[in-house]
């Protein structure tokens, strides 16, 4: 089963185009393995992206580098798949 | 569970305990309810689509749809709750009662069901289909990119690791196929709509153009009573219009190839939530969420109702 220890879900509030066209270049930077929650749509609208822990630092580096801001949505992905994990099992044996 | 009144609809439930809820919903509505199998999945799973029919022949029907992504697991488990209200309420809600004597109901509760299964044993993220990709080493396609309507087009990607890959021809995943031979052949299907989440918005065509929809603003009007009467319940709100003006240009949507095929009330929604949890919803929204979207699904199906076209 594939985990998810350390994955962040970062909350991207690009400012203008020019930023929202840099998030938009993220898409294609396959070697961070990011997976888009909700996509680039436009400056009004925040982007919500899965980001490996491997290619964490190299992600926020690079919002950072060009003043684009963000929030952590989820700080650690596989704490809250490990408490639905738990709700599921716990209502299947309260079943049983 | 022995009947579907002691199936615990506050969690999320396996595949297998799905097909079994379906199967018990049958079997204990036998005028009512009735299961086709539209077709397989890529790893051979059967397409289930819950028909609800008080009688006569082809009569207008209205179609859902949930979980086409498999990760967005609130809408399977609230397409299973809706499953349940169809046969609680009939015969007493009179709204749907009417809409049931004159109009049929087809319900896909598991439209990607290799994806789905994978989200429980493998890999909780995974949101495409199951079937390789010739010449890559990555997985699945994106069943709403995978329509012809736009196929290909900006707003989905030729990837086959990207999320969004649309993939090599429009309706090459057999869970898109089945879909469209159904309606196809049924012919006489008013109403299209397809439940994903999240982000909470209530969408209609077009997302692949910027083209506004011939009904647009009717459909607009429509929407606007929905979320209304979805709000009113606990205060949940939605955006919504057209995908394209709403959120972003997508190619190859389910909703943009059901609205070209006449379907004129088509409308795709995105349920709870709005980001704290997104697709990880604690299940203890999933009765609130299945009950909040039921208040827009009838405002849909009434409309549709008393306006066959």
């Amino acid at each position: 089963k594939e985990t998810f220890d350390g994955h962040q879900v970062l909350r991207i509030a690009p400012r203008d185009e020019a930023q929202l066209a840099l998030v938009k270049d993220m898409e294609d930077m396959m070697e961070f393995e990011l997976d888009f929650w909700k996509g680039v749509t436009e400056v009004a609208t925040h982007v919500d992206v899965r980001v490996p822990f491997h290619s964490l630092q190299s992600t926020k580096t690079y919002l950072e580098s060009q003043d684009i801001k963000y929030s952590i949505m989820i700080e650690d992905l596989q704490v809250m798949l490990d408490e639905e994990q738990e709700e599921m099992d716990s209502a299947a044996r309260d079943a049983e | 569970p022995r009947n579907t009144d002691s199936f615990d609809f506050s969690r999320y439930h396996t595949l297998n305990e799905i097909y079994s809820f379906q199967d018990m919903l049958v079997a204990e509505n036998p005028k009512m309810v009735s299961k086709i199998v539209i077709g397989r999945s890529y790893e051979g799973r059967p397409l289930n689509v819950l028909k609800f029919s008080t009688g006569g022949t082809n009569r207008p029907a209205i179609w859902i749809d949930t979980g086409i992504h498999s990760r967005e697991w609130v809408t399977q488990a609230s397409g299973t709750w809706f499953a349940k209200k169809i046969v609680t309420d009939y015969g007493s809600d009179p709204a749907l009662t009417a809409i049931l004597d004159t109009m049929d109901i087809f319900l896909e509760i598991v439209t990607n069901p290799d994806g789905y299964y994978y989200t429980h044993n493998t890999n909780r993220m995974w949101r495409k289909t199951r079937k390789p990709n010739s010449g890559s080493s990555c997985v699945g396609v994106d069943p709403n990119r995978n329509w012809d309507a736009g196929f290909g087009g900006a707003g989905a990607s030729s990837n086959p690791c990207s999320e969004t890959y649309h993939g090599p021809s429009a309706h090459s995943e057999s869970e898109v196929k089945s879909i469209v031979d159904f309606v196809k052949s049924h012919g006489n299907l008013k109403a299209f709509l397809s439940i994903h989440s999240y982000s909470q918005m209530l969408l209609y065509p077009y997302g692949y153009t910027r083209t506004v929809a011939k009904d647009q603003a009717e459909l607009h009007a429509v929407a606007e009573k929905a979320i209304t009467d979805l709000a009113s319940l606990y205060g949940t709100r939605y955006r919504y219009g057209s995908i394209i003006t709403t959120i972003y240009q997508a190619s190859g949507g389910t909703i943009d190839w059901t609205y070209n095929q006449g379907i004129k009330y088509s409308y795709t929604f995105e349920l709870r939530d709005t980001g704290r949890y997104g697709f990880i919803l604690p299940a203890n929204q999933i009765i609130p969420t299945a009950k909040e979207t039921w208040l827009a699904l009838m405002v849909i199906m009434d409309h549709t109702y008393k306006n066959l076209y």
